[in-house]
């Protein structure tokens, strides 16, 4: 489903060259939960933006199903985003003039739904994180962690085969982190895809596969034994 | 030093009100560490932004130093906020087209300190978060955990006697979060206050006192027993 050869992602900044990933090979297969860990600044949120289709690497091949995604023109990367994958930004990447409700409408318009349908759907997404009582609220009338759960609301409404979450649970209590991840375990019990970014132990113990990234490499890939 | 009588404070939207909290009255002497803990949307944030005097209260008083928040005037304010406290916001809130250098040099020019001094101390400050290496990026050539250390070396850089902090471990890893709260310590037995809200119970072993919130009030105020 996921492989990568070889991954480099490289800033040039003037007379410095910053190398966020230095050649990561990685295979996810469709179906597996896998949780990425890592000191802060190692790469991680770099790795997911490449798996995510959100930016190009520098060097090396990303095949997403078996197809080079550099070979893709963009009809077919839009296509990707927005009805195959769905992103949790670690910034949470809200429409600031937008309520919650049309935050998480949002791929639902990419996708072309007609309005009544997209906003049940938009509805119940928020229901699934507990934030039907701010759905009219915008970010900036929300707290924190209410943002990160509107940004894992829009993640959801569109049914993902694979979901890509950088950090969802920073800045949730442990209750509410784990009502998250509840909602995580049903989308992968129906077989879809999860990869996760954290720095939780008790977050990443959700994923039955944890990949350590340090300074841009893979440092460690451990599958849990299947309990 | 801080003290908050009765506190209120109350959002109008439309025909609803939703009040962050209902009464919070708490105490704080000088050179305590406290963490404040709660569910997602509990009304921690909005406590900070009122004890920090970055807002005002809807009801009730609150008393920094044992002078009245309230009737202090816009010059008064300014001065606690530069020079007493330091506050480190949940979202960071760094300028998005200033260096990590200019962005921590920040409340160094409000306080009208020469410019070679005040380029030496806040490397000073980034040197504490281990960000030397990335003095010249700017917010969106950082990554997450990164950025949230560049606001904590802002919130650190003029020394403050109160450290107001707002989920700042939220996106590190655990050793990095734990070199920050090493910066947090020395400050602390330095003689200074912090207030730190988390939610992350092992951050919260480094407070000697615990409150925790729930829907605007205070559930529970633990001091854990000098060891
Ligand atoms: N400007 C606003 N207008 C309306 N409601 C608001 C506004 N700001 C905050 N709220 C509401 O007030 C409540 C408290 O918000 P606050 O940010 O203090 O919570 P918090 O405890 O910091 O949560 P988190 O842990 O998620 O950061 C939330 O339910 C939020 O929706
Ligand atoms: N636009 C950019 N220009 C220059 N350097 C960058 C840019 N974006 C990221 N970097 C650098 O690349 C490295 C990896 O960043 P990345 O965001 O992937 O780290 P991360 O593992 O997600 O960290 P965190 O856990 O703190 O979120 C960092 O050292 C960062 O400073
Ligand atoms: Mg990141
Ligand atoms: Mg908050």
């Amino acid at each position: 489903l996921i492989e990568t050869r070889d991954l480099w992602k490289t800033y040039v900044m003037g007379s410095e060259e910053i190398h966020a990933l230095q050649g990561v090979s990685i295979q996810i297969m469709r179906g597996e939960y896998v949780a990425i860990m890592g000191p802060s600044g190692s790469g991680k949120s770099t790795l997911m933006n490449l798996i995510g289709c959100l930016d190009t690497p520098s060097r090396g091949s990303y095949l997403l199903n078996e197809k080079e995604v550099a070979a893709m023109n963009d009809d077919e990367l839009a296509r990707i985003r927005n009805q195959e994958i769905g992103f949790v930004f670690q910034t949470f990447n809200l429409l600031p003039r937008a309520t919650a409700l049309h935050n998480v409408e949002l791929p639902l318009i990419y996708a072309g739904m007609p309005s009544k349908e997209r906003q049940e759907r938009a509805r119940q997404a928020l229901e699934k994180v507990e934030l039907t009582s701010r759905a009219s609220h915008r970010p900036n009338e929300l707290s924190g962690g209410q943002r990160q759960r509107v940004a894992i609301a829009r993640a959801l409404v569109n049914d993902p085969s694979i979901l890509l979450a950088d950090e969802p649970t920073g800045n949730l209590d442990s209750k509410t982190g784990n009502e998250i991840m509840g909602v995580f375990e049903r989308l992968h019990a129906a077989g879809n895809t999860i990869v996760l970014v954290t720095h939780e132990p008790e977050i990443a113990a959700y994923a039955h596969r944890s990949i350590s990234i340090r300074d841009g490499l893979v440092e460690k890939d451990v599958r849990r034994e299947a309990d």
